[in-house]
């Protein structure tokens, strides 16, 4: 997951 | 990481370990909407599908997997556990799922960032949860009556949701490309179902008397 991507979040 | 999303994150944890806490120790379910839990249970199951494909990070796994145990071993807990099931309110609890569920599915079929599967089970647990807290909610209006813990469950679920908020204003600033309008929208309107609760929630706390919500 690249960084500027909502997909890191829980 | 950014303190309002780790202070979001905690709340959230929050959230869950004070409800399995309340069903663990007192025993009892009273006021807990099964359908909200079963919900949660599918929103993590279907938003965490890439613990098999991406490795953020080991907080980033350590949680999903809390989360996903968490939300299941309620589920486990109101359903099969011989005391916990006996307190749960099935009467009052009569939200049904799939008014829930269908809308967001089809939703997340027709707006999605990528038409993948994965892409679109994300897509779908941002939607579903922005509107699993319902059928908690109006089983709250109805028994209007409201023990400590469950408020404080539902209150935590709404802080949760409004750090998260602020994590995103933070990222926007500080993260090029941080533009994330779906998971924005959904989660704005997650936090503003909360807003009546909110309401009540704190003229309870200001008079210091205990929370009951109006009919």
């Amino acid at each position: 997951t690249q960084k500027g991507s909502s997909h890191d979040e829980l | 990481m950014n303190i309002f999303r780790l202070a979001g994150d905690m709340t959230h944890l929050a959230s869950v370990l004070v409800l399995l806490l309340k069903i663990h120790t007192i025993k009892s379910c009273a006021g807990i909407s099964l359908k909200t839990q079963e919900l949660y249970a599918l929103v993590f199951a279907t938003r965490y599908l890439d613990l098999f494909t991406d490795y953020i990070s080991l907080y980033n796994t350590l949680m999903k997997l809390i989360f996903l145990v968490s939300s299941f071993s309620i589920v486990w807990y109101i359903r099969h556990h011989k005391i916990v099931r006996r307190s749960y309110d099935k009467d009052q609890d009569t939200f049904r799922h799939y008014f829930l569920v269908l809308p967001c599915f089809l939703l997340a079929l027709v707006i999605n960032e990528k038409f993948t599967v994965k892409e679109i089970m994300w897509t779908f647990s941002l939607y579903l949860e922005a509107v699993a807290i319902l059928p908690q909610l109006v089983l709250l209006q109805r028994t209007r009556n409201i023990d400590n813990l469950t408020g404080q469950y539902v209150f935590l679920l709404g802080a949760y949701r409004s750090l998260y908020i602020l994590n995103w204003i933070y990222r926007y600033f500080t993260e090029p490309h941080y533009v994330h309008w779906i998971t924005w929208i959904s989660g704005l309107v997650q936090t503003l179902l909360y807003a009546d609760f909110f309401y009540y929630y704190f003229q309870s706390w200001k008079n210091n008397v205990k929370l009951e919500l109006p009919a």
